[in-house]
């Protein structure tokens, strides 16, 4: 899977997300990522993209909780939110990156890794698999 | 506040031993895409545009999962999906099922932009991207012979695996239970 998340400066969110699925799935199988809310989620807060084992993603609504626990635990960062929500989901199964309206960014997976980048324009730039 | 631009090639099991000619490719590929994305971000492009810029980066390099390098099904062919949302609008698109849209991404903003729909599968996906015009090829395309061969060790396993599940040694039957 990829997906890409960003702000741009007029304080535009959103997200995209793509991939092929998992090896070996049935025919007709479909995954967390189009559908929203699971896999891929953007609102005015934040915007949110998975990966990982997408039957896990769908149940635990990934996405969309991250976008939640935004919009109603006042205070709480991106991410806390979404530690908290890869937290919740079983381990070895999830990973996101996320960003918010206030320009954080977060990457956070229960994964041995995620291929992963991230850039803003206060000068953070990293890219990591581990 | 500023512009802020994240991206994944996928999660799962990765080795820390993962022998550099598969570990370059894909940084590299993070990296090409970070700076495009950093230049459009720069240059005044919208949100929408980056995610779609750098996701369709993304499919089109083979050592990721989406586009051409896409995992196979039971079956040994394609079945890509694809999503885009506009946090403002909470406009979204997304595709399912497809197996000759060489940029499923654009499709799901196509699907987004063009239809007073969300969600596109199957061959409706496919016929809708035969009239939008979108660039399609053969289903072989797409098909790498590293994605044959992860399809026949599952297969051998009986199982499914996730992004970066890796090789099963013929000597070990640890991690299948």
């Amino acid at each position: 899977t990829v997906g890409c998340v960003a702000i741009d400066s007029a304080g535009n969110l959103a997200t995209a997300t793509s991939t092929g699925g998992l090896v070996n799935k049935m025919v007709g199988r479909i995954g967390d990522t189009p559908v929203i809310g699971a896999g891929t989620y953007a609102n005015r807060l934040c915007a949110v993209s998975a990966t990982g084992v997408g039957e896990a993603i769908i149940r635990h609504t990934v996405a969309r909780d991250v976008a939640a626990l935004m919009e109603y635990v006042p205070d709480l960062s991106l991410e806390d939110a979404a530690a908290r929500v890869v937290a919740g989901v079983p381990p070895g199964k999830v990973g996101l990156v996320a960003v918010s309206a206030a320009g954080e960014v977060t990457m956070a997976y229960n994964t041995t890794g995620m291929f992963r980048a991230c850039a803003t324009e206060g000068g953070r730039h990293e890219v990591g698999i581990w | 506040m500023g512009w802020a631009i994240a991206l994944h090639g996928g999660a799962g099991d990765i080795p820390r031993s993962l022998p550099p000619d598969r570990r370059e490719p894909r940084l590299a590929t993070l990296r090409r895409c970070l700076d495009l994305a950093t230049a459009a971000l720069r240059s005044g492009s919208t949100a929408l545009d980056v995610v779609e810029l750098v996701v369709r980066e993304l499919e089109n390099c083979p050592h990721y999962n989406a586009g051409v390098g896409s995992v196979l099904t039971a079956d040994g062919t394609v079945e890509m999906e694809a999503a885009v949302m506009d946090g403002n609008t909470m406009r979204c698109g997304a595709v399912s099922g497809l197996s000759t849209v060489v940029n499923a991404v654009s499709l799901a903003r196509l699907v987004m932009e063009k239809t007073p729909h969300i969600y596109l599968a199957f061959h409706g996906a496919e016929a809708f991207a035969r009239e939008q015009g979108v660039e399609t090829k053969d289903p072989s395309h797409f098909i790498t012979e590293a994605n044959k061969e992860r399809l026949r060790q599952a297969k051998e396993a009986n199982r499914v695996q996730v992004d970066y599940t890796q090789p099963i040694p013929k000597d070990d039957n640890s991690r299948i239970g």
